[in-house]
């Protein structure tokens, strides 16, 4: 934090942009904004709207050299934006140094990551020496900007401000195996309203995912685990789409977006991620909702919206006929499907907070449970 | 005697050091000259600073990895000392 602490004393902020960038279309940047912003509002009781005239708690510039904050920018390279700790007139205002080549992606100098670490100033916090950490003082360009999330030094710090958002649950999961310890944000087990990103299986457990973070629900435990995804697996995403084994093969696929990996254990085979389109998708289709692969009959089936498509395991190919319309062929589990994996020869749709165990030969759904019905709640 | 002294004297990495002590640590403008001699005491006390708050190995010299950091774009967020 900066000295003497500064904050803001009220949650919701105003902000407005003063002036844009020639380097991208107007939309770019206000959208770089908004999502800058955002990553902040995620893990704090702070709000932010936008307004057109006046004075506005941000006021965000883009400029060259001086212009009369007595701290000039540098032309091209080097000092990249600056930002003022909360309070009135200047302070809280960020400025962008319009010598950089301004762009949405990594082509020239990413918007959005320097807008996130200016609000960070603009908010009260100085910076980080973790490397990692959004608030680290230096640009890092390898920043994989479809895993963007702030580092938890990031997060601790300005929950030290401003405290965690109003919706966390302040119950984490319960367990003697609890490997996270509860924190602002942590989804709690147990909750009535808990959906799943995606379910499968693993080596004979059951990992259940859920934002950053997973339940392993192992038969030698009678708690489940509960771990940061990043901590078995580094290099994954979090918010996951789906994932499903394929028992022989001794793997399970995870799909995000357009990208799937293959995971062997704690092992990412190489190679991945690989583009979802891959097994023979249609090129406009952008994520798979939920996926299952059927052991005994060697067919995996991919849930995307209302309809899902089969891929023999044998052929290594989709197959004909597909996609069809998930109500014709699974009722009662649909429209849409969270998440899915097979046990006992059921397969276990999950929508929302409930659970629907569904027997392939019956074509009927048997039983309807809560999501966390596994998970000993 | 350095057989490089020469070389050294012309060392523009002495600059480039002294003003980003100056900008984004504080260094008084009145030890600048000692930079270029480089193990004097406010010098190496700010580099080691920098090196802290880079979350580099702290060695108080100007080492490739600092000197690297230091040439990479960053935020420029204004002197808080100034502001205190």
């Amino acid at each position: 934090t900066f000295p003497g602490l500064p904050k803001w004393r009220k949650t919701h902020l105003t902000y407005r942009i003063v002036n844009y960038t020639l380097d991208l279309p107007r939309e770019a940047v206000d959208s770089a904004f908004e999502k800058a912003l955002k990553a902040w509002e995620e893990v704090t009781p702070l709000t932010f709207s936008k307004i057109y005239e006046g004075e506005a708690d941000i006021m965000i510039f883009f400029a060259v050299r001086e212009r009369g904050d007595f701290i000039p920018f540098d032309g091209s390279g080097n000092v990249l934006a600056h930002a003022y700790p909360p309070g009135p007139g200047v302070d809280g205002d960020v400025h962008f140094d319009d010598d950089e080549l301004w762009r949405e992606d990594k082509s020239g100098t990413n918007l959005f990551l320097v807008a996130a670490h200016e609000f960070g100033h603009s908010l009260g916090l100085y910076h980080l020496a973790d490397p990692t950490a959004l608030m680290y003082p230096v640009y890092n360009p390898l920043t994989d900007l479809t895993r963007f999330r702030l580092a938890q030094d990031d997060v601790n710090g300005i929950q030290s401000l401003y405290g965690p958002p109003p919706t966390s649950s302040p119950d984490g999961p319960a367990g003697p195996t609890e490997s996270v310890p509860p924190e602002p944000g942590t989804p709690a087990m147990c909750d009535p309203a808990l959906s799943f990103d995606a379910v499968s299986s693993l080596r004979g457990e059951i990992l259940f995912f859920k934002d950053r973070y997973f339940w392993r629900r192992s038969r030698w435990y009678l708690e489940p685990e509960f771990h940061l995804i990043s901590t078995f697996w580094p290099s994954l995403p979090s918010g996951l789409d789906a994932a499903y084994e394929v028992n022989n093969k001794d793997t399970v696929f995870v799909f995000k977006g357009n990208h799937f990996w293959a995971l062997r254990g704690t092992e990412v085979q190489a190679g991945y991620p690989k583009d979802i389109h891959t097994p023979g998708f249609p090129p406009a289709l952008g994520k798979i909702d939920a996926a299952v692969s059927d052991e005994e009959k060697k067919k995996t089936y991919f849930f995307v919206e209302d309809k899902y498509w089969r891929f023999d395991e044998n052929s290594q190919s989709m197959e004909r006929g597909f996609p069809r319309q998930i109500a014709d062929d699974f009722p009662r589990v649909g429209p849409k499907v969270d998440a899915v994996f097979q046990e006992f020869g059921f397969f276990y749709f999950f929508r929302g907070p409930l659970q629907f165990e569904f027997d392939p030969n019956a074509k009927m759904v048997t039983h309807v449970l809560k999501s966390n019905n596994w998970l000993y709640c | 005697y350095p057989l490089n002294g020469a070389v050294r004297e012309k060392d523009p990495s002495t600059d480039l050091v002294q003003v980003h002590l100056e900008n984004y640590y504080d260094l008084a403008k009145d030890v600048k000259q000692c930079v270029r001699r480089r193990h004097s005491g406010p010098v190496v006390k700010k580099i080691r600073e920098m090196q802290k708050c880079l979350g580099l190995e702290v060695t108080g010299k100007l080492d490739a990895d600092t000197l690297a950091m230091i040439r990479r774009p960053r935020c420029g967020v204004p002197n808080v000392g100034q502001f205190t």
